[in-house]
């Protein structure tokens, strides 16, 4: 199945929190 | 003896722009440019020019009091001094890691601090788990624990090659540099161009580079 195949670390990767573009943000 | 007139002091834990650039990816005009986010950030809800927790996730989240295991962990990377606040200096050198000329290398060994979350020099399947845990709540996605197993057994097994149940800084550069897509996030292309998200800065800039 799908997820199984998912690596864990691209995942966490996605976080809104390691995100820190939105510092740009105006 | 005479008086010596006071250098102007603008925050506590400013630092020149000239030395951040020598050691950092920037340009001290970029290190200026930062200095007017930074500015931003750090009087968004106490006016003491450093960054506190609650203006961190203000800037991130939109909302103060979100929080989140991994803006927790960049925070407190980013809080060289382990005084609860992020400095200007703290700052730039932090953000010279995302830059996108900043070496690869330094990507991987800042991503690897940040998911060793306990300090223990390695990341253990205990804190994999948790982390995959924590971005199932933030995305409010429901898996299965025996899914939740699976992904994190076969991820732990194709990054601990030694197989001895904790991935160190090693197998970590190797797993990252053939899934180069993991420190994705550790590249922000907005850095190459801070002097242009923050235009009225130029203007106002004294050095030229």
């Amino acid at each position: 199945t799908a997820p199984v195949t998912m690596n864990a670390f691209e995942l966490i990767s996605t976080s809104q929190g390691l995100n820190l573009s939105s510092l740009f943000e105006k | 003896m005479g008086c010596y007139p006071s250098k102007q002091v603008k925050t506590p834990g400013y630092e020149e722009p000239t030395v951040l650039a020598a050691e950092t990816p920037f340009t001290v005009s970029e290190v200026e440019a930062l200095y007017e986010l930074f500015k931003k950030l750090s009087s968004s809800i106490i006016d003491d020019g450093l960054i506190h927790k609650e203006e961190f996730q203000l800037a991130l989240f939109k909302n103060r009091n979100k929080r989140n295991l991994f803006a927790d962990r960049i925070f407190d990377l980013f809080d060289v001094k382990r005084n609860g606040v992020i400095e200007f200096g703290e700052f730039v050198r932090s953000l010279g890691i995302f830059h996108p000329n900043a070496p690869v290398e330094d990507k991987i060994a800042f991503a690897f601090r940040l998911y060793d979350l306990r300090h223990t020099g390695f990341i253990e399947r205990e804190e994999l788990k948790e982390m995959v845990l924590a971005l199932l709540h933030e995305s409010d996605l429901i898996l299965s624990d025996d899914v939740i197993e699976q992904i994190v057994d076969k991820t732990f097994s194709d990054a601990d090659t030694k197989g001895d149940g904790k991935i160190d800084q090693e197998e970590w550069k190797a797993f990252v540099l053939k899934h180069p897509s993991l420190i994705k996030n550790m590249t922000l292309p907005y850095l190459k161009d801070i002097t242009i998200v923050f235009p009225s800065f130029v203007l106002s800039s004294e050095v030229e580079d």
